[in-house]
């Protein structure tokens, strides 16, 4: 199985926007 | 300045909405067709592409009111406006460009932070066949074939299915020439 | 030991597991609930379900006017706790010395762990450790909904879901 990237991406330092 | 152009229509002349919303539209559309088209995620792959090329043909109208680009001389400056402008634009994020190819007619795109693919996590009958970001596709193929760019363009590799990066190339086939009505 | 469990919508279990205690000094074997209980456990569990529906549906009259939305009292009561946004009960119920602690999250989804001690003893339950605990299984559970292709109160199989609530628990409960 694929390791899984899913959890080790953080839910507050993200990019907040994008184009409407 | 192609950098600067595209930094600056983002910063200044383009409307935003929150990105999580639009991740999660995106998630609930493919998942949809999915159920849909009962896994068979060679038609998923279809429909996702032919959506995005008709998002494209729309799209450029947009992408070129805002930045008033001239027409690129050769693929090289063509994958510049992707990269800098297009991408920064409309989804807030700057593709590497590599791997051209002899001729300079082919380019690849590496996508480090793809706000369609956020938290989403394959099933296991998915990962061998669906390219889940697969409306970029359309989309570039619709907008460059409106600009007289007839391209190929697919996905070589994504993350989501295990790989090391996500790939995205553009092959130029034939510059389309106005052709004047029988 | 602690036995932990998600529960969904239809107290259906969307996510089991225990947690056994580290190996002691003496290189004892690590221990989990002895095998009677072992198999009691869901039932102990589901017999504290009322208990946690009670709270989590009860307004809480302690709130102040101005405070929250419209001066009514807001869901997610706590016994033990007055602070009207906090989604952890605390130990909410017991059997025979073994502690239930609650969270609930914001849709309704309940964690809840039953605490055991290899000592018989009544069992001591650390609030902060386990709120923290639960926070963070908490943060994965909201990332395992964003994923699309996970339908809500389906059962989470995921093996990389599993590994970090276990090593969640070794850093906090343990």
């Amino acid at each position: 199985p694929t390791p899984s990237r899913l959890y080790s991406e953080s839910l507050m330092f993200r990019k907040q926007e994008v184009s409407l | 300045s192609l950098k600067i152009m595209g930094e600056d229509v983002w910063k200044n002349r383009t409307e935003k909405v929150n990105a999580e919303l639009f991740t999660l539209t995106y998630g609930s559309i493919v998942s949809q067709l999915c159920i849909d088209y009962q896994r068979d995620f060679q038609k998923v792959n279809k429909q996702l592409f032919s959506m995005g090329y008709n998002i494209g043909v729309r799209l450029i109208e947009d992408f070129l009111a805002k930045t008033a680009l001239p027409r690129c001389e050769n693929m090289v400056k063509t994958s510049e406006a992707i990269s800098k402008c297009a991408f920064k634009i409309f989804l807030n994020m700057t593709p590497q460009v590599t791997n051209f190819s002899p001729e300079k007619d082919a380019f690849s795109l590496i996508i480090d932070e793809n706000p369609l693919s956020d938290f989403v996590e394959l099933p296991m009958d998915a990962m061998k066949q669906l390219w889940y970001s697969n409306i970029l596709c359309g989309v570039l193929k619709g907008a460059l074939q409106m600009v007289q760019l007839e391209c190929d363009v697919w996905f070589i590799s994504d993350v989501l299915k295990g790989d090391a990066h996500t790939e995205l190339r553009i092959k130029l086939n034939k510059v389309l020439k106005d052709e004047i009505p029988i | 030991p602690q036995y932990f469990a998600i529960l969904g919508k239809s107290d259906n279990p969307v996510y089991e597991a225990e947690f056994t205690t580290q190996q002691g000094q003496q290189g004892q074997l690590q221990k989990g609930f002895p095998q009677h209980l072992k198999e009691l456990n869901p039932f102990i569990m589901h017999a504290s379900l009322d208990i946690i529906e009670d709270l989590q549906w009860k307004l809480n009259s302690n709130v102040q006017h101005g405070t929250n939305n419209s001066g009514f009292g807001s869901f997610l009561r706590s016994k033990n706790v007055n602070v009207t946004d906090n989604c952890y009960l605390g130990k909410v119920d017991h059997f025979y010395g073994l502690a239930i602690t609650a969270y609930l999250t914001f849709s309704g989804m309940k964690f809840v762990m039953i605490h055991g001690n290899l000592d018989k003893n009544s069992t001591q339950v650390d609030d902060n450790a386990v709120k923290s605990f639960y926070q963070e299984v908490h943060e994965l559970y909201i990332k395992t909904l964003m994923n699309p292709f996970y339908k809500i109160n389906d059962p989470i199989t995921s093996a990389a879901f599993d590994t970090r609530v276990r090593s969640l628990a070794r850093k906090y409960l343990n």
